[in-house]
C-alpha cells in the first residue's frame, strides 16, 4: 500500500498567466511526482497541489523563486488518511 | 436492511455493492440493479434502476465515482439512491419524476479505481488498465468519451492524470455507459457528480463555443446552486466547463451533449477549503443534503420540460 507519509498539499494561487504557465510546467516534471488535485485555471484561481516528502524542498523553492505564493493546505496527507481509516473502522464496528 | 447502513461513512466496494442489493430488497417495486458490463479487471458495472412502470420511460443517468479517490461522491450517490427510493410516494417532486420517468444510477462508476484507492492508493483517479508500452497504468475515464477527444484539455502521455486512453471509449467502464444511453435511447439528463471544487458545469468544455441551449442551461444552474447554498452556506460557481475551469476534452456530459441529451451537468461537489479528496466522514451527509435540492431542481426542470 503506498504511504504518503511527510506529503503535503500546498494551496498555489498564481497571479498571472506565466506563473500558470510555471505551474503547469511544475505538474509535467516526472522527478517531481506532484500531484494536481485542483489544477491551475486562471490567476486568483487557487491551484491545490499534493507534493511528495522528498520533492517538498524543491518545490518550495521553484514557488518562493518565481514568487509564487502559497500556503499548506494539508501538513501530512498520511496522518488525514489513517484518521479516515480509524474512522471507517469504527463505524464497521458500529455497523456490525 | 438498509437501516443499519451508516451513511454517515466512506464504504469499501464490497459494501457498497452488498448495499445495492438491499436497497433492492427493500424496495421491491420500485427499485432494482442491472449490470451495463464489466470493468478492466472484470468487476460488474451495477446501475440502480428507479422505475414505476411502463417501458422505456422518457430517463434521468446520474453517475458518481468516475474517478476513484473522489469518496465523497460514491458516499453521496449512496445517501441519493436511498433518498430517492426513501421519498417516492412522499415527496411529490420525487414521486411526479418517478411516476413518469426512469432514474438510472451508477454510483461505483469506476469500482477498479475504487477497490485500488481502498487498497493500495488513496490518491488513485484513473481507471487500472494497462497501457501498451508504457509502465503507467490507467487512463482518465473522463477524457475519454468521443466528444473532443483528444484534444487540448486532455493528455496523450499514459503518466497523466488525464490521460485520454489509445482510443475514444477505449475503457469498459466508459464503453458501458455510452452503449447503455444509446440503446435506452431515451435518456433526456445526464449528471456526472465529481468533486472537489464546488462547481455546476455543463457544456462545452473541449471547445469555446457556447452550447446551443447555454440560456436555459445557465439558468437551471443559477437556480440550482443557490437552492444548493441555501441549505449549508456552500458557494458554487456555474457555468460551461470552459469557462468555469478550464479546457477538457472527451468529457462525459460533452459527449451526451452532443449525443442528444440536453440536460448533461457536472457537479463537483466539496471540499470547501481544508481536506480536498480527503473530505472527513462528517461531512458527507451535509455534502449529500445540499446537493440534493440542486439535483431535484434539474430533475424536476427535465420532467417538466420533456423533449
Amino acid at each position: 500500500e503506498q504511504l504518503f507519509v511527510g506529503d503535503q498539499v500546498l494551496r498555489v494561487t498564481a497571479s498571472d498567466e506565466e506563473q500558470i504557465a510555471l505551474l503547469r510546467a511544475l505538474g509535467e516534471r516526472a522527478d517531481l511526482q506532484v500531484d494536481f488535485w485542483r489544477d491551475p485555471t486562471k490567476p486568483g484561481h487557487p491551484a491545490d497541489l499534493r507534493v511528495p516528502f522528498p520533492s517538498l524542498q524543491a518545490v518550495k523553492i521553484f514557488l518562493e523563486s518565481h514568487s509564487i505564493s502559497y500556503s499548506i493546505m494539508i501538513e501530512d496527507v498520511q496522518q488525514l488518511l489513517d484518521e479516515e481509516k480509524k474512522t471507517m473502522m469504527l463505524s464497521r464496528q458500529l455497523e456490525r | 436492511s438498509t437501516s443499519t447502513f451508516d451513511f454517515a461513512s466512506y464504504h469499501t466496494l464490497d459494501e457498497i455493492y452488498d448495499w445495492l442489493d438491499t436497497l433492492v430488497a427493500d424496495h421491491p417495486g420500485l427499485v432494482s440493479k442491472i449490470q451495463i458490463g464489466q470493468s478492466y479487471e472484470n468487476r460488474p458495472l451495477y446501475v440502480l434502476k428507479f422505475s414505476t412502470g411502463g417501458s422505456n420511460r422518457p430517463a434521468i443517468w446520474l453517475d458518481t465515482g468516475i474517478h476513484s479517490r473522489e469518496w465523497v461522491t460514491q458516499a453521496t450517490g449512496v445517501w441519493t439512491a436511498n433518498k430517492l427510493a426513501e421519498e417516492y410516494g412522499q415527496d411529490p417532486s420525487v414521486t411526479a419524476i418517478l411516476d413518469s420517468m426512469d432514474i438510472f444510477f451508477e454510483i461505483v462508476t469506476n469500482p477498479d479505481g475504487y477497490a485500488f484507492t481502498h487498497s493500495s492508493n488513496r490518491m488513485w483517479r484513473k481507471t487500472r488498465s494497462i497501457n501498451a508500452g508504457s509502465s503507467c497504468v490507467g487512463v482518465d475515464p473522463n477524457r475519454n468519451w468521443d466528444a473532443g477527444f483528444g484534444g487540448s484539455g486532455s493528455s496523450s502521455n499514459p503518466c497523466s492524470e488525464t490521460y485520454h486512453g489509445p482510443y475514444a471509449h477505449s475503457e469498459s467502464e466508459v464503453k458501458s455507459i455510452v452503449d447503455f444511453i444509446l440503446g435506452h435511447g431515451n435518456v433526456k439528463a445526464v449528471i456526472s457528480i465529481h468533486s472537489y471544487s464546488q462547481m455546476l458545469m455543463f457544456p462545452y468544455g473541449y471547445k469555446r463555443t457556447a452550447a446551443p441551449d447555454y440560456e436555459e442551461l445557465n439558468e437551471l444552474a443559477k437556480k440550482a446552486v443557490n437552492d444548493l447554498a441555501a441549505v449549508h452556506g456552500t458557494e458554487y460557481t456555474y457555468g460551461s466547463i470552459v469557462d468555469t475551469i478550464y479546457m477538457a476534452a472527451g468529457t462525459t456530459v460533452d459527449w451526451a451533449y452532443e449525443n442528444g441529451v440536453k440536460y448533461s451537468y457536472t457537479f463537483e461537489l466539496r471540499d470547501r477549503g481544508h481536506y480536498g479528496f480527503l473530505l472527513p466522514s462528517s461531512q458527507i451527509i451535509p455534502t449529500a443534503t445540499e446537493t440534493w435540492p440542486a439535483l431535484m431542481d434539474i430533475m424536476v426542470h427535465v420532467q417538466q420540460h420533456l423533449y
